[in-house]
């Protein structure tokens, strides 16, 4: 099971989304995904769930002493999420990083009969919680909104990854950055997506998501844009990145 | 002095530009303003002083056993801005909430004669420091984007307000909500904005923030979107929201 991991501390960026629509493409492609949920936000468990009821559902009756609530199936064959419980807050706190790193690792290995992915959305943080999935991943894509203040943070945010310290030493996650919302009419757009390309030219995925006003359109129906719209510009871009992510950059 | 904190754990919804930009019009208004950039982001810190690496010789040298850097002046005369220090991020541990309220409310006390309005802008997080500047606030004004994801987490917002206790029993910060990148175009933020309006007709700002893309391009270029275009329909909706909040909301 490859486990792949979307991050990044800057806000409103575009994690939540590209989780939920890569996790529907990869079903999609025939490779069984299961997605966590890491946010005590639960905007991934809502989308895939069909809403915050949805979710409140099923995670009742969840204690906090165990940090994942049960695997539940999706609308969509092939993608299983796993919704963020109310406890997660509780989690984060700094000296549980270890423990909740051998829950993870425990999922890891038992979850391989039932998926080829693990797909994990982070928080918009570099706390414990987000530190112990960066320690369990294979990969790391980091979205990247084509926008100044999001540029800032990028060099902080590399430099976290590469302090991260892996379980087999001298192994270390690839690390993918994906450009957001990028929107061809700006020119800020533009200057953002060049900076980027220019400072961090390997890690950079060909591929942009550009702006969509349907991925806002799609999550108020709790669809992701594939189902709302599979011919749209927003899914063909995604659909992209899994094909360059399955075929270049994934070993195995 | 007033404190004013900017507050809302979902990320990207306009927290950090709402607090520069009320900064910027406070002091053009006559009322000196000291903003304290909570998130190690420090993205309000480099709006203020003019980049990231403005930022760094600011909080260079400064030791983590304090959580506060010395305060800077800004280009803007009546405002100046306590920089985030690297330090932050170790201060967001659980077990020193009371202690980082404890320099908190010295800060409030010794910098009354500077200013009268200490703005406080926060990561996008529910945490320690978080917590510990709501439990000092007077008003807390929580931007909440024209998009689905922000408003689901928004009675998660207002109930973890709610549960913030404060230094005098009985008293609570008075919370207001507001709109921010509302685009007249789309159905969407048409909906959320009266969806959000409807749940809390008294909370809600009359005055909402439209979506301007130049608040991303004054940001490239390490100014407010007021000195960069006094004019713009986004600098006139702030402007209206300083009004709002100094003559109709707040007391004193
Ligand atoms: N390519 C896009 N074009 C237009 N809107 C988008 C795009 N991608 C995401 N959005 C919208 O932008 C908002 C922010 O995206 P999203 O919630 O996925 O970011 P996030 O990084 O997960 O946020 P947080 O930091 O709070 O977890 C959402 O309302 C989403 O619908
Ligand atoms: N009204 C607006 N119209 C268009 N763009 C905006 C508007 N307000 C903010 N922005 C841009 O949207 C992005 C997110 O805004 P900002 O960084 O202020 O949000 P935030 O809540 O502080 O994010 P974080 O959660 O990471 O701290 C920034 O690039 C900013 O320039
Ligand atoms: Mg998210
Ligand atoms: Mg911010």
């Amino acid at each position: 099971m490859q486990t792949i991991v979307i991050a990044n501390q800057k806000g409103g960026v575009g994690k939540t989304t590209t989780a939920v629509t890569l996790g529907v493409c990869f079903a999609h492609a025939g490779a069984a995904t299961l997605l966590l949920d890491l946010d005590p936000q639960a905007n991934a468990s809502s989308a895939l769930l069909g809403g915050p009821g949805a979710v409140a559902e099923a995670v009742a009756g969840h204690s906090g002493a165990h940090p994942f609530a049960p695997i539940r199936p999706t609308h969509v064959p092939g993608l299983s999420v796993i919704p963020a419980s109310p406890g997660l807050r509780e989690w984060d706190a700094r000296d549980r990083e270890d423990l909740f790193r051998s829950h993870l690792k425990r999922l890891q290995e038992t979850s391989e009969a039932q998926a080829r992915i693990l797909l994990i959305d982070c928080s918009p943080s570099l706390g414990p919680l987000v530190r112990a999935a960066l320690r369990g991943a294979d990969l790391v894509v980091a979205p990247v909104q084509c926008e100044y203040f999001a540029m800032e943070g990028l060099s902080q945010l590399l430099r976290s990854l590469e302090s991260i310290e892996r379980p087999t030493a001298g192994t270390r996650p690839e690390v993918l950055l994906l450009l957001t919302m990028h929107d061809p009419e700006l020119r800020l757009s533009a200057e953002v997506s060049e900076e980027v390309r220019r400072h961090f030219p390997d890690r950079t995925l060909r591929v942009y998501v550009p702006r969509d006003i349907q991925f806002s359109e799609a999550s108020s129906h709790s669809r992701s844009l594939f189902e709302y719209d599979p011919t749209s510009v927003g899914t063909r871009s995604y659909i992209e990145v899994v094909r360059e992510i399955l075929y270049e950059r994934v070993k195995g």
